[in-house]
């Protein structure tokens, strides 16, 4: 056993699966910093409810769901996904707007959700947060078309603060989607890559994070047409780089700055807070450029496995058009002539251990049935200017079941995607 | 383009740092 090598983890089997109850605490009341429970944990609300109505989503379906994500981001990246485009004419002519829709990223798992307080008095909403789009929205009385939630819908008859954002509003002037009705509200619309969409008012409302931190006149949609892959949760909290994301509108009061952790566990609590100080342990790499507006570009230079750094070649990431760090992409996806290597160098530190099926876009799995503990070597990964980060055991095995543990890398289809 | 997706991030704290047009990753970040 290296129980005390640096270079690998040593776990007990006993302890792959997730706990079937919650095991988190509840942020403290002072807090600003908001709770993040997955979406399909045990500490989710929308699971809770769930539970009584459905069945749990499979490993296999958060992954083909994390695939049409990740295809979806590539088109955008590519520009194919990323062009307004037109409304049916003649249903914008029934609903008395025209508009352009603009086309954002696949939802995929929408993996982990937050609780935000809206209006006045403030109500609570479990909304998925994701730093792959912008817009914020929930859905709203009176609704036309909306879809089961685990919430009331929000009501802004109920609500002291709320009002309309008028449509030659700056931040309607400045949405890409926007448009007016015959009332003069601001219209929004936005196509998801997986055509899951939300058509609405583009409104503004206290938001509240916490007892002690409120932003009044925060810009959201208010939806009344939504339809797609939204599960049960109330909405979605766009934590992208554009003016109209929480962020952005946060700035202001609390720099313009986040941090997040997620839980190592779907029974486990992480947090969302706006600004504060980074960590005093945190290591750094610059943002890249990057062509797509919404999206968080670095530059993965490298990758070592159980200590050692693995070959690949000097253009492999560059030429793949760098790296986009994304909060709803479940699993990390590489160019491939950076996954074989990675592949295989894990491969040849697992050799002891039986190969189990592969896991839909997952090639490299292991059973551990029979054994008490295990051990696989460490991954880290080198950004520009220095930053090496050794991944948490959590994030290099996607656990489906003691049986199959894969390694939880994919590649991309080919190098220039 | 490759994607740094969430499962890699778990255990982190992922600071966003606007700011100063950086991003940082704290080690054990959720407790």
């Amino acid at each position: 056993a290296r129980t005390n090598d640096p270079n690998w983890h040593v776990f007990s089997v006993s302890s792959l699966l997730p706990s079937s109850a919650c095991t988190a605490s509840k942020a403290a009341s002072n807090s600003s910093a908001l709770g993040v429970v997955h979406r399909h944990g045990p500490c989710s609300p929308v699971q809770a409810r769930r539970r009584g109505g459905g069945g749990a989503v499979t490993h296999a379906e958060i992954l083909e769901r994390d695939q049409a994500r990740v295809d979806s981001i590539h088109r955008k990246v590519a520009g194919a996904g990323g062009a307004p485009s037109v409304v049916d004419p003649a249903r914008a002519s029934e609903q008395g707007v025209s508009l352009p829709a603009q086309r954002g990223i696949s939802l995929g798992t929408g993996n982990y959700v937050v609780s935000v307080g809206l209006g006045t008095p403030a109500k609570q909403y479990a909304v998925i947060f994701d730093t792959g789009s912008d817009l914020s929205w929930v859905q709203c009385k009176p609704c036309a078309d909306c879809y089961e939630q685990q919430d009331p819908l929000f009501d802004p008859s109920l609500s002291s603060t709320y009002a309309a954002v008028a449509c030659g509003a700056p931040e309607c002037q400045e949405l890409d989607a926007s448009g007016c009705s015959s009332d003069s509200r601001c219209r929004y619309e936005v196509q998801y890559g997986d055509q899951s969409q939300t058509d609405g008012n583009l409104v503004r409302d206290t938001l509240t994070l916490s007892a002690s931190d409120k932003l009044p006149g925060f810009v959201f949609g208010c939806g009344d047409q939504n339809a797609g892959l939204f599960g049960q949760v109330d909405g979605l909290f766009g934590l992208g780089r554009e003016k109209v994301s929480l962020p952005s509108q946060g700035a202001p009061s609390y720099g313009p700055g986040f941090t997040y952790c997620l839980p190592s566990s779907s029974s486990g609590m992480g947090y969302l807070s706006l600004g504060g100080a980074p960590p005093a342990n945190a290591q750094f790499t610059a943002f890249a450029d990057g062509a797509t507006p919404s999206f968080y570009y670095i530059d993965l230079v490298g990758i070592k496995v159980g200590g050692r750094a693995i070959r690949i070649p000097a253009t492999a990431f560059a030429a793949a058009g760098g790296t986009v760090i994304d909060s709803g992409t479940v699993i990390t996806r590489l160019p491939p002539r950076a996954y074989a290597p990675l592949r295989a160098a894990f491969a040849r530190s697992m050799a002891q251990y039986k190969k189990a099926p592969a896991l839909s876009i997952l090639d490299t799995c292991y059973d551990f049935t029979g054994h008490r503990t295990a051990q696989i070597p460490t991954v880290e990964l080198a950004f520009a200017g220095g930053a090496t980060v050794s991944l948490d055991f959590t994030g290099v095995l996607y656990v489906s079941k003691v049986s199959q543990a894969c390694l939880a890398f994919a590649p991309n289809a080919d190098d220039s995607s | 383009i490759a994607i740094l997706g969430n499962t890699q991030q778990k255990t982190f704290a992922v600071a966003y740092d606007v700011a100063n047009h950086r991003i940082g990753f704290g080690a054990k970040g959720c407790s």
